[in-house]
């Protein structure tokens, strides 16, 4: 994919953070 | 649409249908959304960021989605 392994476990690590932030929207809607 | 403009859903579903590794970035998004400004884009961009939609990847201009994956 051309990336770095530091930089797959960066986006990983973000990608990540964000499903927690998608969860907690979600769990607040509820 | 989902609780989303009809702005934050273009530009949610252009980054969806992207699947490469480092996902869209925003120039990718203002070259194909040409009636939205680059500042609405940021803005939808920054939503979609806190709302959990979407991650940064590489940079701050490059985007994913968490569907997406």
């Amino acid at each position: 994919s051309g990336l770095t392994e530091e930089q797959k476990r960066r986006i990983e690590e973000n990608r990540q953070l964000a499903l927690a932030r998608r969860a907690e929207r979600l769990a607040a809607q509820r | 649409v989902n609780g989303l403009t009809m702005h934050q859903s273009q530009v949610l579903n252009l980054i969806k249908s992207c699947h490469s590794p480092e996902g869209v970035s925003l120039q990718d998004l203002k070259a194909q959304l040409h009636s939205m400004s680059a500042s609405t884009i940021k803005q939808a961009v920054e939503f979609l960021s806190s709302e959990g939609h979407i991650y940064s990847t590489v940079d701050d201009d490059h985007y994913k989605s968490t569907d997406a994956d």
